[in-house]
């Protein structure tokens, strides 16, 4: 949308209504997280300021275009809309953007089949011309999350919407994340250089290698090369793409002796947030005592030269294909990531590659499921149960133990893939609550593109309401072992598997096989489990709130709450923790606003035109009085003057 | 207050539904199907 007015800061003031649904609070926070990894636009809990967005569960998923300059402006998160693309579309309408297919130019791009539209729906196809919308030079996008589907308002079965360019029929109306371009459009909009979480990404094709250096106090050196005969036979950048073509950087341990060290050191780095995930893909085609350390070299005034940190080492028997790793970092001081290998004590064909190395302030997740032979997989796996893969058994933090099912062919439709959470028995049972009380459990299909802001992965989450029953009167997230069913696990012990919960329509096949979700004949799903119980209550007019955490959430804190209560701010002034003390934050409207300690004066307008007309009226009184003394004055002068002269000239006139 | 659900959950039920058919199936008459405009202004052009 055209006009400046429309723009918000940076820092996006919000709120999260209490009446949103928990897993929409929740998925609110990671739509936010993509933001941070992939613009410039941040957001931050509601401080006060004049205009904000207040996120909260109304009928439908719905936003206002751009910021209206109303104060309070409403975004909807209703049931059925806490998916991530629908929350950051939504967020985009906000942001300033319209839908795609409305762009001044799309007639050259996609075709609206009016007669194939519902009655009295047309206006939903509207285009806006280049006065009222502007494109930023950036491409028609049939890839993005603000264009309609196909069968958007269709009152048949023929598509609507139909694009000029047939291969983009079944790409338009995508709801797993931003597209490239819309990162694009969004960061020419608002300006932005660089993003909040970003850190590095490098595949490794270029011969800089992204400013990594070779450490001189070690004997041997990690190569830059295409290919290794005894593995990897590709990098996996371009993997099931070209051969001979992309860069991985290799640690050859077939010569040499036990000990043999090769350090790589990544540039500087600088944090912004202090807690960082390292991603790269790793082939070991070494031995199993080869070893991978990666650690950390960290900057402080105490340590001008860097102090060495060991994080973690990787060790194991060797594959043949690339594996997936993440490590967690929490640097708050400049550093550099160091990839140590070492030569082991057995024989080794091959050695040490790493790849698609992504470093951002994010966090990792906490597990990783790796699922090789896929394209296999997919052609053969039958429709529902006998078609399912379920994943090893994994534990929250918290420890709770739980397992994803991934059914390849779907569970109803065979040309999609399902998803589906279960709580397990577990080790820690017997000191866990139950039912289980608000765990967010998010399954993500990466989009194995070697660059992290490029990636367009498929997310969904799954919250456990500790409330939910199901038709038995049993609670839902109960003790598996008391609500769940026996299954095996592959090594024959037996264990209890809880109901499921997730979607049969995850992801089409035909999304499926699009980007890079399947490299390598290979896909991973990465599990998270986060207690979310925090977000019961997120909305800052509970009186007090504490300084906002590291999801930069507003959480209420009762010891503040007293001490808010005391305060006592007027004319609905909201009371907030600031340093530990009470602050009104006051309400405030385009034409008034309350100010003062306590809120209790008001500000209009009004007031405003009142002083500026009084001030200019008393600067014009004093100046019409300063030019009324200086005229009189001079007149004064020259009066005298002239008088002098006359007196002067007729003195000279007698003399004569 | 407890909600009662049956032993499986699809929160999809079984059908991919899109913003705009969420909206559709809730009777709202948003502008392009999820856009609000400010108050006094239709939300539907003539």
């Amino acid at each position: 949308i055209i006009g400046n007015q429309y723009r918000w800061p940076h820092t996006i003031p919000y709120v999260l209504e209490d009446s949103l649904d928990m897993n929409a609070k929740g998925l609110i926070l990671k739509a936010f997280e993509r933001y941070r990894l992939k613009t410039c636009i941040d957001f931050k809990p509601w401080e006060g300021e004049a205009n904000y967005i207040s996120v909260f569960k109304g009928s439908g998923c719905w936003s206002y275009v751009g910021k209206r300059q109303g104060g309070r402006q409403e975004l909807s998160i209703g049931a059925n809309c806490d998916r991530i693309a629908t929350i950051e579309h939504e967020f985009l309408h906000a942001l300033g953007f319209w839908h795609e297919q409305s762009r001044s130019d799309r007639d050259d791009y996609v075709t609206i089949m009016r007669d194939r539209i519902q009655a009295g729906k047309e206006s939903n196809f509207n285009k806006y011309d280049d006065k009222t919308s502007d494109f930023l030079n950036i491409p028609y996008d049939y890839n993005s999350v603000m264009h309609y589907s196909k069968t958007a308002f269709m009152n048949g079965t023929e598509p609507t919407i139909v694009t000029n360019i047939p291969a983009f029929i079944d790409v338009i109306g995508q709801r797993i994340d931003f597209s490239e371009y819309d990162i694009q459009k969004l960061s020419r909009l608002y300006n932005c250089s660089s993003s909040l979480s970003f850190m590095d990404t490098c595949s490794f094709e270029l011969p800089n290698v992204c400013g990594m250096i070779q450490n001189t106090e070690d004997n041997a050196d990690w190569q830059r090369i295409t290919q290794v005969s005894s593995g990897p036979q590709t990098d996996h950048t371009y993997t099931g793409v070209c051969q001979e073509t992309g860069y991985f950087l290799h640690f050859n341990t077939s010569t040499g002796n036990q000990g043999d060290r090769a350090v790589l050191e990544s540039r500087f780095l600088y944090p912004k947030r202090g807690f960082q995930c390292l991603q790269f893909f790793y082939y070991n085609s070494g031995s199993e005592t080869d070893q991978l350390n990666i650690g950390v070299k960290e900057y402080t005034v105490a340590n001008p030269n860097g102090a060495y940190r060991h994080i973690e080492t990787i060790q194991g028997s060797p594959v043949s294909y690339w594996e997936l790793h993440h490590i967690p970092l929490n640097m708050p001081n400049k550093f550099r990531v160091v990839f140590e290998g070492i030569k082991g004590s057995t024989t080794s064909n091959g050695g040490l590659s790493i790849d698609d190395i992504n470093l951002s302030e994010t966090q990792c997740p906490h597990h990783v499921w790796h699922i090789r032979n896929f394209t296999e997989l997919l052609a053969s796996s039958p429709l529902g149960e006998a078609g399912s893969l379920y994943s090893p058994p994994f534990y929250s933090p918290e420890g709770y133990a739980f397992q994803i099912a991934l059914y390849v062919n779907g569970t109803t439709s065979p040309f999609n893939l399902a998803i589906y959470l279960h709580l397990i028995s577990g080790a820690n049972d017997n000191t866990l609550q139950w039912p289980c009380p608000w765990k967010q459990f998010t399954m993500v299909l990466l989009d194995q593109h070697p660059d992290i802001r490029q990636r367009m992965s498929n997310l969904r989450s799954i919250t456990t309401d500790p409330n939910e029953v199901d038709f038995s009167g049993n609670y839902y997230w109960d003790r598996p072992d008391k609500v769940g069913t026996e299954a095996t696990f592959p090594n024959g012990t037996k264990f209890m598997r809880g109901p499921r919960s997730g979607t049969s329509v995850f992801l089409t096949h035909q999304r499926l096989k699009s980007r890079d979700f399947i490299k390598d004949d290979s896909i991973f799903i990465l599990a998270t489990v986060d207690d979310i119980s925090h977000l019961i209550s997120t909305e800052p007019n509970l009186t007090a709130t504490s300084a906002p955490t590291t999801n930069q959430v507003a959480t209420t804190t009762t010891s503040m709450v007293d001490v808010c209560i005391d305060y006592g701010c007027k004319n609905n002034g909201t009371c907030v923790i600031v340093d530990r003390k009470p602050i009104c934050r006051c309400p405030a409207e385009v034409d008034w606003w309350y100010m003062g300690e306590k809120c209790e004066e008001k500000g209009t307008r009004q007031d405003i035109a009142v002083i500026a007309v009084a001030s200019s009226l008393c600067v014009f009184g004093v100046m019409l009085i300063i030019t009324i003394v200086t005229t009189c004055c001079l007149k004064k002068k020259y009066k005298k003057q002239m008088q002098a002269n006359r007196s002067l000239e007729l003195k000279n006139a007698t003399s004569f | 207050q407890p909600v009662q659900v049956s032993l499986e959950i699809d929160e999809d039920d079984e059908t991919d539904r899109d913003i705009f058919d969420i909206n559709e199936a809730l009777g709202l008459n948003l502008f392009e199907g999820d856009i609000r405009l400010d108050n006094g202004r239709p939300e539907r052009n003539s």
